[in-house]
């Protein structure tokens, strides 16, 4: 049988000037890791909803993307992370949103899946659901990059001018 | 937003998605990620579906389940169903929409509408790739 895998790590990607050569080898990099750790899964057998935990997990971690550590700031300066795992072998889905502590939002997904007693849960109870099944937690600090920050404050001033922001500060 | 798709050496199809959202969004705002069938879906045999982008549009559309629906029954090829709501049901909204999906035979369709895209993949027959733009780099597995 054939396995394949693909990754994407955010759209509304500017023109290649728009980050320093360093950013974008950063980001070329940690796509790179991501592939690498659920492409090892699919070769030695493992199943699809294990490669694509492991790589969202890498990018989750990668202060690149928005996701995990590195994830955009809502209009209250806070994170608010949504995540969720689909089987397609049996439709057996998990997802959480709202979770302002999970470390690793998609293992909080696929734990939920393989629960089984909900699809989907939000806010406070998907930060609970995580901790009560051992998965790490954070401060809200733990996600925060100067480049979410400069991003809020940039779309803030520009809200208050009545001017449009970038596209870097609409996405991601 | 992250996301992945992938296909099993069982021939099983999966997705995931994760995602902070967007910059001063309002509190309190979900968007198509944790939605199966809109922002993440697998169906064995059809096809998985992960999505980036304005995600009340993809809620909308209900874009994942669109694109299996239209493989399953319109009989459409992975490229053409992900190119039709990519570039014809959602960019005349002018937002920002992208998704990675396989087929079944791992047959993998990239779209986006936005100037770039972050994206890897690796095919079958184990090539792997990364890119931003519409350069192409290929990386070691």
């Amino acid at each position: 049988m054939k396995i394949a895998l693909a990754i994407h790590g955010g759209c509304g990607v500017m023109p290649e000037n728009s980050m320093t050569p360093e950013e974008w080898a950063g980001a070329r990099r940690d796509l790179g890791a991501a592939l690498r750790a659920g492409y090892a899964l699919l070769k030695t057998g493992g199943s699809a909803v294990d490669a694509v935990e492991a790589a969202v997990v890498v990018m989750e971690d990668s202060p690149h993307f928005n996701a995990g550590h590195g994830a955009a700031l809502n209009e209250n300066g806070a994170h608010e992370l949504d995540a969720s795992i689909m089987d397609g072998a049996t439709l057996e889905a998990g997802a959480i949103s709202a979770s302002h502590a999970i470390r690793n939002p998609v293992k909080a997904a696929r734990l939920l899946m393989e629960d089984g007693r909900a699809v989907y849960i939000t806010g406070p109870a998907a930060d609970r659901f995580a901790e009560e099944k051992g998965l790490p937690v954070e401060p809200q600090s733990y996600f925060t990059t100067q480049k979410r920050v400069d991003a809020l404050q940039a779309m803030k001033r520009h809200a208050a001018a009545g001017t449009e922001g970038t596209e870097n500060e609409k996405h991601g | 937003t992250v996301g992945a798709v992938a296909l099993d050496a069982a021939g099983h199809l999966a997705a995931a998605t994760s995602t902070g959202g967007y910059t001063n969004k309002p509190d309190g705002r979900v968007g198509d990620s944790p939605v199966i069938g809109a922002g993440t879906y697998a169906r064995d045999g059809v096809c998985a579906v992960s999505g980036t982008g304005k995600g009340e549009f993809f809620i909308r559309y209900v874009v994942g389940h669109e694109i299996a629906s239209r493989m399953a029954y319109l009989k459409q090829d992975i490229a053409v169903a992900t190119d039709g709501l990519i570039n014809h049901d959602l960019a005349p909204h002018q937002i920002g929409a992208g998704l990675v999906a396989l087929d079944a035979q791992g047959i993998v369709a990239a779209p986006y509408n936005t100037p770039g895209m972050f994206r890897g993949w690796v095919t079958p027959e184990g090539k792997a790739f990364v890119a931003t733009h519409e350069e192409v780099y290929e990386v070691e597995l």
